[in-house]
C-alpha cells in the first residue's frame, strides 16, 4: 500500500475490494 | 460481390502516411451501413480474419481472396426487426453476435459461420429492453436490460456450437448501465459507465457477480460512455468517449480521455485529453478504441484518429465528395481501421 495524490493505493484493490462486497 | 482491389493512397495533410486505403467493400444490395466488424473464421485448418458488414436487413460475411481483395462468403437475412449493432466476440472464431432493435436493443442473436457442415445458423440468444451489450474474451457476452423499475446485469456463455450455456447474474446499481469495457488482463474484472455518469465495477466469475465499486465520473463530462480499461500500479484506467462534453478553453473540443481512478479511495484523476483537431468543427459522435488508438466520427462527417497515450491526433479523414463516414471501427488483430460511409461502403485502412 502507498500514497499518492488519489489516497492509499493497493496492488491488490481487486481482490481487496472482493473480500469486502457482499456475496 | 467482388471487392475492388485498390492501391494504397497516402491522405494529403494531417495523417499523410499514417492511413493508407487498402480495400473497398460494397455490397450491391444493401444501401446504408448500420455496423462494421472482423471475425476470425477458420476453416480447413486455416484462420483468416474475415469483415461482418450489417446493413439494416441482412449481415454479410467477407472473406480475403487475395491481398487487397475481398469475396461475399456469405448473408444472413434477418427478420422484420432491423439490425442495429454487431457485437463482436474477442478471442472467438467462427462466432459473432448481432443486436436488433428500434431504438434500442430488443434482441442479441448469435451467427455461427461453419462451411464444412454449410452451417451459417443464427438463433435468439436473449430478448428483452436491452441497453447494453458487449462481447468479451471466454465467449461470453454481458447485457443490461430493464423491466419497469428493476434492472437486471448478465452474463451469457455461449458454447463453441454457439448454444447458450447458463447465464449469471451481476448485482445491478439503481442507475441503467449503458456502456461495459473488460478489464485487460483481469478476467474477473468488469466495468460499466452509467445513465448518472459512475463507473461501475464488477468482480465476475463462477461463483459472484459482486458490485466492488461505483465511482463518480465527474460532472464536468456528462454521459461519459467507457471503451477500454486496464489495472497498473494499483490505479484503474479507464478510456471514455464524451459525446455531449462542453467544449472548453483548456481542452478544447474533448473526444476521449483517459482517467485514474484509485478503486481503494473512489477518488479519480483526468490523465490525458484527445481533443477534436484544430479547425475540425462540430462534435465526436461515435468512436471505438483499441490498444492506444482511439477513432470517431465527427459530426462534420470526417473520421479523425488520436494516439490516447499522446493525446494528439494522428490522422484525419475527411468526408468523400458523395458521402460522409459514419462507422469508425477498429479490426480485431493488426493495424486496420474500418470506416463505413452513409451509402454503405467500407473502407479498410491500414494505420
Amino acid at each position: 500500500c502507498s500514497e499518492s495524490d488519489l489516497g492509499p493505493i493497493s496492488l491488490n484493490w481487486f481482490e481487496e475490494l472482493s473480500a469486502e462486497a457482499p456475496p | 460481390d467482388v471487392a475492388e482491389p485498390l492501391t494504397p493512397v497516402p491522405l494529403g495533410g494531417l495523417g499523410e502516411e499514417s492511413l493508407q486505403l487498402v480495400s473497398k467493400l460494397k455490397d450491391s444490395s444493401s444501401s446504408c451501413a448500420v455496423d462494421v466488424s472482423t471475425v476470425w473464421w477458420e476453416a480447413a485448418g486455416s484462420r483468416e480474419l474475415c469483415v461482418v458488414t450489417a446493413c439494416e436487413s441482412s449481415v454479410c460475411l467477407w472473406k480475403p481472396l487475395a491481398p487487397d481483395r475481398w469475396g461475399k462468403l456469405y448473408t444472413w437475412q434477418l427478420g422484420d426487426i432491423p439490425v442495429i449493432q454487431i457485437v463482436p466476440l474477442p478471442d472467438t472464431h467462427n462466432l459473432v453476435c448481432i443486436a436488433l432493435g428500434d431504438l434500442e436493443i430488443g434482441e442479441i442473436r448469435w451467427l455461427l459461420l461453419y462451411s464444412e457442415s454449410d452451417s451459417f445458423k443464427q438463433s435468439l440468444l436473449k430478448a428483452g429492453n436491452i441497453k447494453a451489450a458487449l462481447g468479451l474474451k471466454g465467449r461470453r457476452v454481458v447485457n443490461s436490460s430493464r423491466t419497469g423499475q428493476e434492472q437486471q446485469v448478465e452474463m451469457l456463455s455461449l458454447s463453441e456450437l454457439g448454444r447458450s450455456r447458463d447465464g449469471q447474474t451481476l448485482m445491478p446499481p439503481e442507475e441503467t448501465v449503458l456502456a461495459f469495457a473488460e478489464v485487460e488482463g483481469m478476467r474477473e474484472a468488469l466495468v460499466g459507465t452509467t445513465a448518472v455518469n459512475s463507473i461501475v465495477v464488477w468482480s465476475v466469475n463462477l461463483k459472484t457477480g459482486q458490485l466492488l465499486r461505483k465511482m463518480h465520473v465527474g460532472y464536468s463530462y456528462p454521459a461519459s460512455v467507457c471503451h477500454r480499461a486496464y489495472s497498473d500500479s494499483g490505479l484503474l484506467f479507464v478510456v471514455l468517449s464524451h459525446p455531449h462534453a462542453k467544449e472548453s478553453e483548456s481542452c478544447g473540443n474533448p473526444a476521449f480521455r483517459v482517467v485514474a481512478f484509485n478503486p481503494k479511495t473512489a477518488q479519480s484523476r483526468g490523465v490525458m485529453f484527445s481533443s477534436l483537431p484544430p479547425g475540425q468543427a462540430g462534435r465526436y459522435l461515435e468512436g471505438d478504441v483499441r490498444d492506444a488508438s482511439a477513432a470517431a466520427v465527427l459530426t462534420s462527417g470526417a473520421i479523425a484518429v488520436w494516439d490516447l497515450l499522446l493525446g494528439q491526433c494522428t490522422a484525419l479523414l475527411p468526408p468523400g465528395p458523395q458521402s460522409s463516414w459514419a462507422l469508425a471501427r477498429w479490426a480485431t488483430t493488426g493495424a486496420c481501421l474500418l470506416a463505413g460511409q452513409r451509402d454503405g461502403t467500407v473502407c479498410l485502412y491500414r494505420y
